[in-house]
C-alpha cells in the first residue's frame, strides 16, 4: 500500500498533470485539414513551443524542483523536454479521440516532410506505450521521473535530483503493484519505455536537421 | 541543431521565469 506521505505526492503530480494542456484554440487548429507542407511546418512549430510552455508549468509544479539550482532545472527540462513530449504525444495517440481524429492527425504528422526513418519508430513508440494501457497516474508518475533524470548533461547537483525523482519511482513501484498485480513485470515495462524514449531523443535532433533541409 | 536548442532553452528560461502564467 502507498503510505500518507506517498498518497500524497501521488495526488499532487497528478493533479498537476491534469493541468497539463495545450491552449483548447491551438487543439482546433490541428484538426483543420486544409494545409500546405509550410503551414504544416509552422503549426507543428507553434505546436511544439506550447508543448514546452505546458511542460515547464507541469515541472515547475513537481515538489522539490523549485529548489534545485536554477541551471540544473534549465538542464533538466532541456534534457528531457523532447521526451516528455513523446511520452505526451503517445498519451494523445492513444485516446479514443473523436471519430477520424487520430487519422487527421497522423496524416498531419506523415506529411510534416519527416522523414519515414524517424516517423515509423515514432509510431512504433506509441503503439508499445498503447500496449501498456497505462492510467493517467501512471502517465503523470513516468512523465515526473523521466524529467527528474539525474544523468543528463550539464546536471551539478546529481544527488539533488536523485533525491526527487526516488520517492516518485517508489510510488510508481507500489502503483503497479496495486494495479497490475496479475503482470508483475509492468513496472518494468514501463522503465523500458524510458531506454526507447532516450533512443526517440536521440534520433530526435537528426530528425529536426533532415525536415529543416527539406 | 545548435539554433534550435537555443530556441529550446530560451522557451524554458522564459518560461520559468513565469512570462507565460496566464
Amino acid at each position: 500500500e502507498l503510505n500518507q506521505e506517498q498518497e500524497t505526492l501521488l495526488s499532487y503530480i497528478v493533479e498537476a498533470y491534469n493541468k497539463c494542456r495545450i491552449p483548447q484554440d491551438m487543439a482546433k487548429k490541428l484538426l483543420q485539414d486544409q494545409f500546405s507542407t509550410e503551414e504544416n511546418f509552422l503549426l507543428l512549430t507553434e505546436m511544439a513551443t506550447s508543448q514546452v510552455q505546458v511542460l515547464v508549468e507541469f515541472t515547475k509544479k513537481l515538489p522539490g524542483f523549485q529548489t534545485l539550482d536554477h541551471e540544473d532545472q534549465i538542464a533538466l527540462i532541456k534534457g528531457s523536454a523532447v521526451e516528455a513530449m513523446f511520452l505526451r504525444s503517445a498519451q494523445i495517440f492513444n485516446r479514443k479521440l473523436p471519430q477520424g481524429h487520430n487519422v487527421v492527425l497522423e496524416e498531419r504528422i506523415r506529411k510534416s516532410g519527416i522523414s519515414d526513418d524517424y516517423i515509423t519508430p515514432m509510431f512504433n513508440f506509441y503503439k508499445t506505450v498503447g500496449e501498456l494501457q497505462m492510467t493517467q497516474e501512471e502517465h503523470a508518475l513516468l512523465t515526473a521521473i523521466t524529467i527528474l533524470s539525474p544523468d543528463r548533461p550539464y546536471i551539478k547537483d546529481l544527488h539533488a535530483v536523485e533525491k526527487l525523482q526516488e520517492p516518485i519511482l517508489n510510488v510508481l513501484q507500489i502503483f503497479c503493484k496495486i494495479h497490475h498485480n496479475k503482470d508483475p513485470q509492468h513496472f518494468a515495462r514501463l522503465l523500458g519505455r524510458l531506454t526507447e524514449l532516450r533512443t526517440l531523443n536521440h534520433h530526435h535532433a537528426e530528425m529536426l536537421s533532415s525536415w529543416r533541409m527539406n | 541543431h545548435s539554433s534550435n536548442t537555443i530556441g529550446l532553452e530560451a522557451i524554458i528560461r522564459k518560461a520559468l521565469m513565469g512570462k507565460y502564467d496566464e
